[in-house]
C-alpha cells in the first residue's frame, strides 16, 4: 500500500488516520492469510474469525460478508474492510450505523424488513445459541416487535420506522459500535515496522 | 403474559453480528 492510498482511505474513512489504517492492515493481513494465503479475505476466514470455525452456514455471517464486499465479488478487499469498519467506529454517525443495520436486516433488499425475514432470523440466532422456543413465544416475540417498530400497521418496517425504533430502543446499536477502533493502533502495534508515515 | 423479548434484541446477540471478536487475541 502506498502512502497516497493510505492516506485516501483514512480520509475517505472520515474516522481514521493513516497510522489507524496502516494498524487495521495487520489486522487485515491476519484475517485474510488465515486459511487462503491470497491476501483477501473469504467468507471462511470471516467465519473463522469471528466463530473460530470456518464450517457450518450462520445467515449473520452471511450478510455481514455481503455487505462488506460492496463489488460482490466473493472476497472483502482492504478498502471495502477500512469502509464498513469505519461505520463501526465509536465516533461515525449515528445515521450510519442505523443505515448499516437497517441493511444487514432486511435480509432480500427490497428496502422493508418484514415479517417473515425477522421471523427466519429469530429463528437463526435460536440455532446458533441451541436455545427452543414454542411456536407461541415466537409469535409473541414478533408481535410484539412489530407493535412497537411498524407504525404503520403495513406488516413491515420501512427505513423512517426503523430510525424511530432504534432511536427509542438505542442499545440494539451496540453492536454497531466497536470500541476497540478507538486504539487500533495500540491493539496492532506491529504496524510501525511497515508504517509509511509517524503521526 | 409474561414480559416478552424485542426480537432484535435477540437478533442482535448473534456471534455473526458482533465483530469485536475480529480484535481479540
Amino acid at each position: 500500500l502506498s502512502f497516497r492510498d493510505l492516506a485516501r482511505l483514512a480520509d475517505e474513512s472520515r474516522c481514521f488516520s493513516v497510522n489507524e489504517v496502516e494498524a487495521l492492515f495487520e489486522l487485515y493481513k491476519k484475517i485474510s492469510c488465515s486459511i487462503i494465503d491470497d491476501g483477501l479475505i473469504h467468507k471462511e476466514e470471516l467465519q473463522l474469525a469471528l466463530f473460530k470455525t470456518s464450517s457450518g452456514q450462520n445467515l449473520f455471517l452471511d450478510r455481514v460478508f455481503d455487505l462488506f464486499d460492496e463489488k460482490k465479488n466473493g472476497v472483502i478487499e482492504f478498502e471495502e474492510f477500512i469502509h464498513a469498519l469505519s461505520v463501526f467506529h465509536p465516533l461515525a454517525p449515528v445515521e450510519d450505523k442505523i443505515n448499516f443495520a437497517f441493511r444487514l436486516y432486511d435480509l432480500r433488499q427490497t428496502g422493508f424488513i418484514e415479517r417473515e425475514e425477522v421471523m427466519q432470523m429469530v429463528i437463526a440466532i435460536l440455532m446458533e445459541s441451541h436455545v427452543e422456543l414454542s411456536d407461541d413465544l415466537l409469535e409473541a416475540i414478533l408481535d410484539k416487535t412489530f407493535e412497537d417498530a411498524d407504525t404503520d400497521r403495513d406488516g413491515k418496517i420501512c427505513q423512517e420506522e426503523w430510525k424511530e425504533f432504534v432511536l427509542r430502543h438505542p442499545n440494539l446499536l451496540k453492536n454497531m459500535t466497536l470500541p476497540y477502533l478507538r486504539d487500533v493502533t495500540t491493539a496492532f502495534p506491529s504496524f510501525v515496522f511497515n508504517t509509511a508515515v509517524e503521526d | 403474559r409474561p414480559a416478552v423479548m424485542n426480537a432484535f434484541e435477540l437478533i442482535s446477540t448473534s456471534q455473526g453480528l458482533n465483530l469485536g471478536t475480529l480484535f481479540e487475541k
